[in-house]
């Protein structure tokens, strides 16, 4: 489903570069719930990135479904991302004047498929989910931290997407609520099929994922199915 | 050294009320390390900015070092807050306009007591003490997330506040970083007497720290030494 192939990312600040990534290779399949661990800037975020085709590599080839998104525009890019990935970020990155209501709606306002009374209805019932349908109409700046990241995780799923990529998803969350998430994914993981990657610093979130891929240094240190020696690795 | 009576606060949204706190009283004493915990959206963010003089309460009194907060205006309480208390923001905060270097010296310009070298030096220091020296130059988009937090952490230190109110900094570190970040919080508070209210929802963090206050739907539940307790009541 995905497929990265030496990938290497080098931001240039001035004349320091930055090697976020150093040549990673691996492959996500269809279905599977995966956790990627590791310190600090060891480069996680920045491989979200590339899994998400939020952002071209410096060097090597991102498959996503078969297609080479490092050849595509920024416009190609962007509509591949609305239909097939939903991306719930580190800092949350909701829209700050407009409510949730309609920050999870978003993403459907691109895709051009629903009416408005139905995309209202699929944002209810996504706010719902993560328990939040109270405060539909509430701006981000008058919602607590795990509220904000509840609802960037609502419009993450708004497009119904095969996959799912979670930036420390559960990071602002209290264990209760942060369980409620996760067995919301495993469901829909089951249910659907939804293919998950979920960043974490969290060991119980890490050991409740069937694959752990552990970073350091911009590289792939461990791909394993076995927790316990991944958190090891960390 | 913090004393809250019967605080309320209430916002409006329109015709709704949001209760975030329902007549909270509680006391902090000098030296103490005291974790905040407790389910999103149960205040517990709302009760920093009262313990840190950052907002008003819609009623009751909040006594820092005993003077009536609530009774100073806006300039008042920046002062105050700018010499006595160093904050981590939940969202970090930081200036995206500015280095990580510039973003730590920030507190100190405002209090006008050291020469620009010596906030230079002391800036260096505190990222150093958080390990992000040689990121100085760094702009906060140019910086992994728990860099950011680290960033903040260090500027909540620049004027060597004797109150610290950390609103879950470790939230995007590893383990072995946040450990690090805690076991620094420990030392000026053995070495310098560091006042330090942290705000966590890692039971971790909340088991050590000496005193565990948990909060639900705007009220304090349970305000305990026994850790244990703490963490089956959240
Ligand atoms: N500016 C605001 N306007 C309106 N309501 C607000 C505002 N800030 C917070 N609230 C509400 O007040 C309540 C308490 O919020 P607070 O941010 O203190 O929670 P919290 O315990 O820090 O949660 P979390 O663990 O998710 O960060 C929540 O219901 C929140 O939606
Ligand atoms: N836009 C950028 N410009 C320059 N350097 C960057 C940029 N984004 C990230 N970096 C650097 O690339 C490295 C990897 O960053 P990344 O955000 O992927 O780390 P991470 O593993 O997600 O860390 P964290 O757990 O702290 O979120 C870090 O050293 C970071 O400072
Ligand atoms: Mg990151
Ligand atoms: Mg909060």
């Amino acid at each position: 489903l995905i497929d990265l192939k030496n990938v290497t990312k080098v931001y240039q600040l001035g004349d320091v570069e930055v090697h976020a990534l150093r040549g990673v290779s691996l492959q996500i399949h269809a279905g599977e719930i995966v956790s990627l661990v590791g310190p600090s800037g060891s480069g996680k975020s920045t491989m979200m990135n590339m899994l998400g085709c939020l952002d071209r590599p410096t060097a090597g080839s991102c498959l996503l479904d078969g297609v080479a998104i490092e050849k595509l525009s920024a416009d190609e890019r962007a509509a591949i991302r609305n239909r097939k990935i939903g991306f719930v970020f580190q800092s949350f990155n909701l829209l700050s004047r407009t409510s949730a209501l309609e920050n999870v709606e978003l993403p459907m306002m691109y895709s051009q498929k629903l009416t408005a009374k139905q995309r209202r209805k699929r944002a209810e019932d996504l706010l719902e989910l993560v328990d939040l349908k109270d405060r539909h109409d509430h701006f981000p700046s008058q919602l607590s931290g795990g509220q904000q990241q509840r609802v960037a995780i609502a419009r993450a799923l708004a497009n119904d997407p095969p996959i799912l990529l979670a930036d420390e998803p559960t990071g602002n969350l209290d264990s209760k609520t942060g369980g409620d998430v996760l067995r919301l994914f495993h469901r829909l993981n089951r249910e659907k099929g939804l293919t998950i990657i979920i960043v974490t610093h969290d060991h119980h979130v890490a050991r409740a994922t069937r694959r752990q891929i552990v970073m350091r240094d911009g590289q792939v240190l461990i791909d394993t199915t076995d927790a316990e020696e991944a958190i090891r690795a960390i």
